[in-house]
């Protein structure tokens, strides 16, 4: 079966949409069959991929509003040795759309279930909120929660309310949702505040963290604008190979060799 | 009348929060009466300004739900000269209780409408979404909306759906919602990427955007951490000087002089 993991953090600009692209294009380079999720109505994982968002005719709106089986919606990127669940921009709607429905909170879980035969990891981006499109994010997460901590002050502050967002959804519709673990982005290591936030991260979840620490890196900016991740754009830039590291990590926690 | 700006991007992380903190504390400083008001239940404007948003008993929640006159929940800060109108936890769920209440877009305006005698300028900092709370920041927004963009491709990528929105906007609910100015922030001037965009979006709305760029500098992101604005923190640093030149020609703008 499939580990699906959601990357998640109402924080905005943290790193969800660059961790969940490129930990997917290396999971990809690892042989591993992988299904990226777009669940953000911005569609950021969408367009860093190249697709053009207005031309997405159907995508993960239809498996969450219209029930449809995804398999028809799942986009195939031969060059990139991965499948992508677009965002379209009726997304956009889904969530006032999503509050009257019955189970509404597990409609991508459901959606999901069909698809999960055919890939090795499944990874869901959300948007920076905790709407019913991320609670719908958590309720899929089989595997757990990945969450990206930008190495600053603010992103700190918001992880309290995340973790108690977690906590209620597990109480509620997802027993044993996990955290994965968190990864700590755009890290930069002249700043004295980014190594102490790191040190403030590892001390209130221990054992949680990735060790892999992603740094600040302008590659990992400009990838999006061509369309590709950073393994085909800059291969071999500092970010590049942060994810890549982080990519062994997540295989070797899920002792797949 | 004050004039009532609403910073709005839903894009995360593009610096609203740290444009509507340094923003107001340079028009304070230029001797305007200014109101803060965080309508993000991140409570980062709150906890910014030094205050602990767990502490926070009432504030804009409040105002929008109870329909209690703001006053009561303004907190003052004399050594900063500014109010701010504060978010508590429990805004976090105001956007669900919004749905069924009868003018549920208006009720921050009407509840605004009673404070803004006191003051010049509001400013409202609104969550990275286009939820509920968005549409009553924009709804408030008599004067206009300021629009922090990022120097970076996929801020500029989500400028197309914002525009959509704040025609909706205007069409249905606030017909003369103008745009004030977009502001670029974040720019690193070794960054070829941050050139590009900032050209695009000058391109792509000319005579809106600020001639003020917000150039990124550590300053700004060390503030919040000690709860106090750039201009009290490092007044002399890059990001503080184009705060304060942003303040200039934002009341220069309005004929404030
Ligand atoms: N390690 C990094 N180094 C430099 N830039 C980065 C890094 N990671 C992400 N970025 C850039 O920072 C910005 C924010 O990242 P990203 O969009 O992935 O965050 P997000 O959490 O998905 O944002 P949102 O909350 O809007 O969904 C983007 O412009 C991205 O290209
Ligand atoms: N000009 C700048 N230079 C360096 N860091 C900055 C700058 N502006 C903002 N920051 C930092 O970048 C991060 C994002 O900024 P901020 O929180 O203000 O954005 P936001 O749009 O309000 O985010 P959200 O979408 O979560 O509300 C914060 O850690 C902030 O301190
Ligand atoms: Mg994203
Ligand atoms: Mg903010």
């Amino acid at each position: 079966m499939a580990h699906v993991y959601t990357l998640v953090n109402q924080k905005g600009g943290v790193g969800k949409t660059t961790t969940a692209i490129n930990l997917a294009a290396y999971l990809a380079q690892r042989e591993q069959r992988v299904l990226l999720v777009d669940l953000d109505p911005q569609a950021n994982a969408t367009s860093s991929l190249g697709m053009d968002k207005t031309k997405v005719t159907s995508g993960v709106y239809e498996a969450l509003i219209d029930g449809a089986s995804p398999h028809a919606h799942v986009l195939h990127s031969p060059q990139l040795k991965l499948a992508l669940l677009p965002a379209s921009p009726a997304l956009a709607g889904a969530e006032v759309e999503l509050v009257g429905m019955l189970a509404r909170e597990s409609q991508l879980r459901n959606a999901l279930a069909a698809l999960e035969g055919n890939y090795d990891y499944i990874l869901i981006d959300c948007p920076p909120s905790l709407g019913l499109l991320t609670i719908n994010g958590l309720v899929a997460a089989r595997g757990g929660v990945i969450i990206p901590v930008q190495c600053e002050y603010l992103a700190l502050e918001g992880l309290g309310q995340l973790t108690h967002t977690l906590s209620r959804v597990s109480a509620a519709l997802h027993p044993d949702l996990q955290m994965r673990g968190l990864v700590m982005t755009m890290f930069d290591s002249r700043i004295s505040l980014a190594q102490q936030v790191v040190a403030e991260v590892q001390s209130h979840f221990p054992g949680k963290v990735f060790q892999t620490i992603i740094p600040r890196s302008v590659r990992l900016a400009e990838a999006p604008s061509h369309g590709v991740p950073i393994s085909l754009y800059a291969p071999n830039s500092a970010g590049a190979q942060a994810y890549q590291t982080l990519a062994e990590e997540v295989l070797q926690g899920d002792r797949v060799v």
